[in-house]
């Protein structure tokens, strides 16, 4: 899931602004 | 051990409410205040006319935008949501990819006049004529409607905060790999709504009605599924070229 959701799962590692 | 009722003191449910209506406020892509500077400004017959006459391609490629930049303030919610972020990262992709659009209609509520049947969308208010270039008249009529009820509720935005919090954390989604941790969470964010509906003195129906509202939600969700796949079946380039990667991903 995590593969086929690149830009959802870079979103969440970003941190919190 | 399969236990998911957590036993939560008033302080703790006061300290979540206050963390999630936070989250929210700093996650709601408009405040009220500036709604309501704004809710004067309706789009003009001529406006409208334009956006009726746009090629139905370009008109969904704009809602696709204001989708996705709407998703980009759901994530940031979601990731202030205490325990989000530990749940492993399937789930939260998971919940995201189920829950945002959800969100998304719950918080157009805030965006929306029940009195003249319209809502923000590209600057100004708009009735549901604007999006007749997309071809779904039902879809539109059925979310103005939705929103129109939600209205109804006059929720405070503690309570709106909560339910959308209550609606993202829903533990029934399809292909959750730590389905109990979720559970906790959910009912966590329910027991605090509960608290937040009896300390605001709100009607004893009104949990009641917001649960009704979650299979609405899921019907609207699963319409503009079957809508995009329809678009895309007419016009498969124009999604994977010109629609925004994120909501690609999350609907595609």
């Amino acid at each position: 899931l995590k593969e086929k959701h690149k830009i959802l799962h870079q979103l969440l590692q970003n941190s919190t602004s | 051990n399969g236990d998911t009722s957590p036993t939560v003191s008033m302080a703790e449910l006061d300290h979540q409410v206050q963390l999630i209506s936070k989250s929210h406020l700093e996650t709601c892509q408009y405040l009220r205040e500036e709604l309501q500077q704004m809710s004067w400004q309706n789009f003009l017959q001529d406006e409208v006319e334009s956006y009726q006459s746009k090629p139905r391609e370009v008109m969904w490629q704009l809602c696709a935008v204001k989708i996705t930049e709407a998703i980009q303030y759901v994530v940031e919610f979601a990731k202030r949501i205490d325990g989000f972020m530990d749940l492993c990262q399937n789930d939260q992709i998971v919940l995201l990819k189920a829950g945002s659009l959800e969100v998304i209609f719950v918080r157009m509520c805030r965006m929306f006049d029940s009195q003249n049947n319209t809502v923000f969308f590209d600057g100004k208010f708009a009735g549901p004529d604007v999006f007749r270039a997309l071809g779904c008249d039902d879809l539109i009529s059925s979310v103005f409607d939705f929103a129109k009820s939600m209205c109804s509720l006059h929720l405070s935005e503690d309570e709106l905060a909560l339910f959308s919090a209550f609606v993202l954390l829903s533990a029934d989604r399809s292909w959750l790999q730590e389905k109990l941790q979720v559970e906790k969470l959910q009912q966590k964010t329910q027991l605090a709504l509960q608290h937040v509906l009896q300390k605001n003195q709100r009607e004893d129906g009104l949990l009641h009605k917001l649960r009704c509202k979650v299979s609405a939600l899921r019907s609207l969700c699963s319409r503009h599924t079957e809508k995009l796949s329809a678009f895309r079946a007419v016009y498969p380039d124009i999604v994977g070229t010109h629609f925004p990667p994120l909501y690609k991903e999350l609907f595609g």
